[in-house]
Formats: structure tokens, sequence, C-alpha cells
């Protein structure tokens, strides 16, 4: 028996807009710690790793590991049924073929419940090598996808230049040139809104714009994201999803031909 | 123009 019920729709809604437009379908692997995804998009260019802890549900019980493989698709057209307050609840028997998520008003007088037929999906794990990235990056997720969002007018590529004074985001095209540099925040007072830099060396990556944008569709998750940066590795874009665990994109970078 | 690499070429399949 499988049972995990979340206070607000809102967030199971928030992070299925986080992924849906770069996965058609994806397994959700849950056990005693939680629910994990994990899934490359179809051309194999990022990939989206979700946790979910068990600790961060009202209620969680797993009493044998599952698989569950669903269409994302139809977990979203089940989602948008839901009001943000609703209380929802994913339930499933063991072995089942079907998963039944349940909808509840905060008064209790309505009670909604959709099954939706689950799938055998070829997995593809990649093993994701324990890495000291050169720079990391906290700042905050709108500024991100604001920037993600400009820059992607003049180019496909945006080049991301980090060094410890600061992160600068370029890309050029027919337009012309963009650029834009954000500077390491002197004091700290809200948290939310501070660019921090923790580097180790310099680094120079150039990454795909239509990417990046799907990545920032999590941006109302969290109010930081976090960049983590290493020559001739994928780009690591992590929000945090408060109390509750995270969501991290993969993306490999453009290379010189 | 550079081009875009597989994440397969990073991560190894398991």
């Amino acid at each position: 028996m499988f049972e995990a019920r979340l206070g607000q729709a809102t967030i199971l809604k928030k992070i299925l807009d986080a992924i849906k437009d770069l996965l058609n379908e994806g397994t959700f692997d849950c056990s005693d710690s939680g629910i994990q995804l994990q899934a490359m998009d179809n051309s194999h260019v990022s990939l989206v790793s979700l946790t979910l802890r068990s600790d961060g549900f009202d209620k969680f019980r797993c009493d044998r590991n599952l698989s569950m493989g669903m269409n994302l698709g139809s977990m979203a057209k089940i989602l948008k049924c839901a009001n943000n307050e609703d209380n929802v609840t994913i339930k499933a028997q063991d072995n089942a073929d079907t998963v039944t998520i349940m909808f509840e008003s905060a008064n209790q007088e309505k009670v909604s419940d959709y099954g939706m037929k689950l799938m055998n999906l070829d997995q593809e794990h990649l093993g994701i090598p324990e890495t000291d990235y050169s720079c990391v990056v906290r700042m905050p997720a709108m500024e991100f996808a604001r920037i993600c969002r400009d820059l992607a007018q003049f180019s496909e590529s945006v080049v991301i230049c980090c060094t410890k004074e600061g992160v600068k985001f370029s890309a050029s095209g027919d337009v012309g040139t963009a650029n834009i540099k954000l500077a390491q925040t002197g004091n700290v007072d809200k948290e939310e809104e501070a660019v921090i830099i923790e580097m180790q060396e310099p680094v120079t990556l150039t990454f795909a714009c239509r990417y990046l944008n799907a990545f920032t569709k999590a941006t109302p998750l969290s109010t930081q994201v976090q960049l983590s940066m290493c020559a001739d590795v994928p780009l690591v874009v992590e929000y945090r999803i408060n109390e509750l665990g995270h969501i991290r994109y993969y993306l490999a970078p453009k290379i010189e031909d | 123009t550079p081009i875009q690499n597989d994440l397969t070429e990073y991560f190894s399949l398991v």
C-alpha cells in the first residue's frame, strides 16, 4: 500500500508545471524515504531529478518500494481539477496498474477522486558522479527566469561566465549582443534577494536558452535558484522546494565544433 | 556555432 498526502494541491501543480514541458512521462519511485523521479528529455540533452522527502508530506506510507510510470499530460489534466487549497492524496495498492489521486476541500465538503492508468516505462537511469563544482551561484529565481527569457531573444545559446566578482550572462546573434552582469551582493539583508557566489576557479560555459527557459518553469517553487558549474560537465540548476525536497535539472554544455 | 552535446557523454547509463 502506498499513500502520500499533501496539505495543498498547489505544490503538486507547481511541480508538474516544472517538469511537463521537458518530459511526456516519468516514473515516480516511491520508498520509505519518499518519492524520486529521474528522467531525461527525449533528446538526451537534459535530465530532471525530483526528490520529495517522506517527512515533508502530511502523511506518508509506503509498505513496499513501488515504481509508478505516469503520463504527465494525464496527471496535469487531473491536477487541473483540484483547487489550490485542496488536500491531495496519492494512493496505490502494491502491484497495482492504476493510481488514485484524491482531492478534499479544506472543509471536507467536496471530495473527488481520479483514477489513472500506470505505464510500464523503460527507465534509463543515469549515474551522476559526485562533482566538486568550480562555481556555485545562488540568485533570485525570478531574476534568473527574467535573464533567460530576455537573452533567448538574441540567440539560441547563452554564455555564462562566473568569476568571484560576479556572474555574466551573454548572448549574441543577428539582432546584436546582450550582456547581463550580476555582482555578488555586498550586504545580505534579505537572503532571498541575494546573489552569492562560491568560486574555486572561474568558469565559462555555453548552454541552450531553450532548456534554461524550460527549467525556469520551476520558478514558482522557490525564491532562489542555485547554478552549479564546472568546465566540461553538465550545469546543475537546483530549485529547493520548501520543507519537501528539491528539483534539479542537468544540462549538457554546448561545445565548440 | 557551438554544438549541443548529449548528457550520456558525461553520465553513464546505469
